[in-house]
């Protein structure tokens, strides 16, 4: 039996709009410890992982650790259904082949439930060890999200270099460069609107644009994104969900011939 | 010329 009602379903309606458009289809994992998700992309060069914590939602009961394959693309069409001030409840019977989701209305005067058919999935977990990244760049989301679209009008890669100066973010095209640097920020009286680097090394790396714009749709869940990089590792991009995980993006990056 | 590396080229499944 599986119960987990979150008052701010908004919150499962951002996290759908921010991961069903880099996979369609997940294993959702419940566990004591949380709901969660880790998926790749169909091509592998992509990994989304989501944490939201059982002590983030109001009620949770998960009797047994539960793995359940859904289309997120339906899980979508389904939580749009749900208002945003509404409370969403998932609801499970051990061994049912369908999640249900409730939405009640904050004045309770509205609830409806919408049952989804869950499906199989094979799903390739991979283990991603704790490293120490040599740049971590903590920026204003929208500023991030505002980049990559500006960049993806005009490349189709993003060079990311950190150094003493700033993280510099760098495209080309057939129309012609660009380059868009941004220094570091302690705006004490506005945290979310600064921007901190943290550097050990100074490190370029090349990543595809297409993904991290796609990344850019996790804006709405957080005011800061966090990009950690290191050479020879993949990117992650993370978006911190106030009280309850995160959402974190692993990007491969593009390497020498 | 870059190629798009692969997150299996990182990462290990378990």
């Amino acid at each position: 039996m599986l119960e987990l009602r979150l008052v701010q379903g908004s919150i499962l309606k951002k996290v759908l709009e921010a991961i069903k458009d880099l996979v369609n289809d997940a294993n959702f994992d419940c566990s004591a410890t949380g709901f969660s998700l880790q998926a790749m992309d169909s091509s592998h060069v992509a990994l989304v992982a989501l944490l939201l914590r059982s002590e983030g939602f109001e009620h949770y009961r998960c009797d047994r650790n539960l793995s359940m394959g859904m289309s997120l693309t339906n899980m979508a069409k389904m939580l749009k259904c749900a208002g945003n001030d509404d409370i969403v409840t998932i609801k499970a019977d051990d061994g049912s082949d369908t999640i249900t989701f409730m939405f009640e209305s904050p004045t309770q005067d509205k609830i409806a439930d919408f049952e989804m058919k869950l499906m199989d999935i094979d799903s390739e977990h991979l283990g991603i060890p704790e490293a120490e990244y040599e740049a971590i760049v903590r920026m204003p989301s929208s500023e991030f999200a505002r980049i990559c679209k500006d960049l993806g009008t005009i490349g189709d890669t993003v060079v990311i270099s950190v150094t003493k100066e700033g993280v510099k973010f760098s495209t080309r095209g057939d129309i012609g460069t660009a380059n868009i640097v941004c220094r570091q920020n302690t705006s004490i009286d506005k945290p979310e609107e600064a921007t901190i680097i943290e550097m050990q090394e100074p490190v370029t790396l090349t990543f595809a644009l297409r993904y991290m714009n796609s990344f850019a749709k996790a804006t709405p869940l957080a005011t800061q994104v966090t990009i950690s990089l290191s050479s020879e590792l993949p990117v992650v991009v993370e978006y911190k969900i106030a009280e309850m995980g995160y959402v974190r993006y692993y990007l491969a990056p593009k390497i020498e011939e | 010329g870059k190629l798009q590396g692969s997150m299996f080229g990182f990462y290990e499944k378990y």
